[in-house]
């Protein structure tokens, strides 16, 4: 499966 | 991270320390929209949920943490400081924020990229925040003259949208799986409120003269 995507902005 | 990233970052700082200083120094926060600071405090609780659940840097972190207090100690400044609330304009500050907040917690439910509670209300706080300026741009207008302080304030709220924006077509063409639509659309849609502004701030920089909006 696919990485879940981080969400890395602020 | 790169560098537009970062400029986005420090200018989204700048503009909140120009408001504290404001406030601060000078004992007032005429010209300044409650309705849209509020809006923050909601739009930061709201996204920063995953201080709780993912650890991405200290960087990110602490940035959270600062966001969220920052923005909650403007609006206990100008609803609790006894000398700061006295100078809040408050005619001037009748953009009815509640459907805001509504309008964008209606579309996070329809719009999202997964439909948990985290997500909701990322989704949420991401639309919120692209509407969030309206009540302070439309009190801008009302008002006509600008403070200097207030103009750059907004200024550098609106800088640190646009390196955003160049911060995701950097990101486009440099990582192989980057899309997310929700935040880019939401992001051009919330720098787009800022164009008129710039027009009227680049001009009265130009000129030298006092930020003065149209009626």
């Amino acid at each position: 499966t696919e990485e879940e995507e981080k969400k890395d902005e602020l | 991270m790169n560098i537009f990233r970062f400029a986005g970052d420090m200018t989204h700082l700048i503009s909140i320390v120009v408001l504290l200083l404001k406030i601060y120094a000078t004992k007032s926060c005429s010209g300044i929209s409650l309705k849209t600071q509020e809006l923050y405090v909601i739009v930061f609780l709201a996204r920063y949920l995953d201080l709780f659940t993912d650890f991405i840097s200290v960087y990110n972190t602490v940035m959270k943490l600062v966001f969220i207090g920052s923005s909650l100690a403007i609006v206990w400044c100008m609803r609790m400081h006894r000398a700061v609330k006295r100078t809040y304009d408050k005619e001037l500050d009748t953009f009815r924020h509640y459907f805001l907040v509504l309008g964008s917690f209606v579309l996070a439910l329809l719009l999202h990229e997964k439909f948990t509670f985290q997500e909701i209300f990322w989704a949420f706080s991401i639309y919120l925040e692209a509407v969030a300026i309206l009540p302070q741009l439309v009190m801008l207008q009302r008002s006509g003259n600008v403070d200097n302080l207030t103009g750059q304030y907004v200024f550098f709220l609106g800088a640190y949208r646009a390196f955003y924006i160049l911060n995701w077509i950097y990101r486009f063409f440099t990582e192989p799986h980057f899309s997310r639509w929700i935040a880019c659309l939401s992001g051009l849609v919330q720098t787009a409120f800022y164009a008129d502004f710039f027009y009227y701030y680049f001009i009265s920089w130009k000129n030298n003269a006092k930020l003065q909006l149209p009626a």
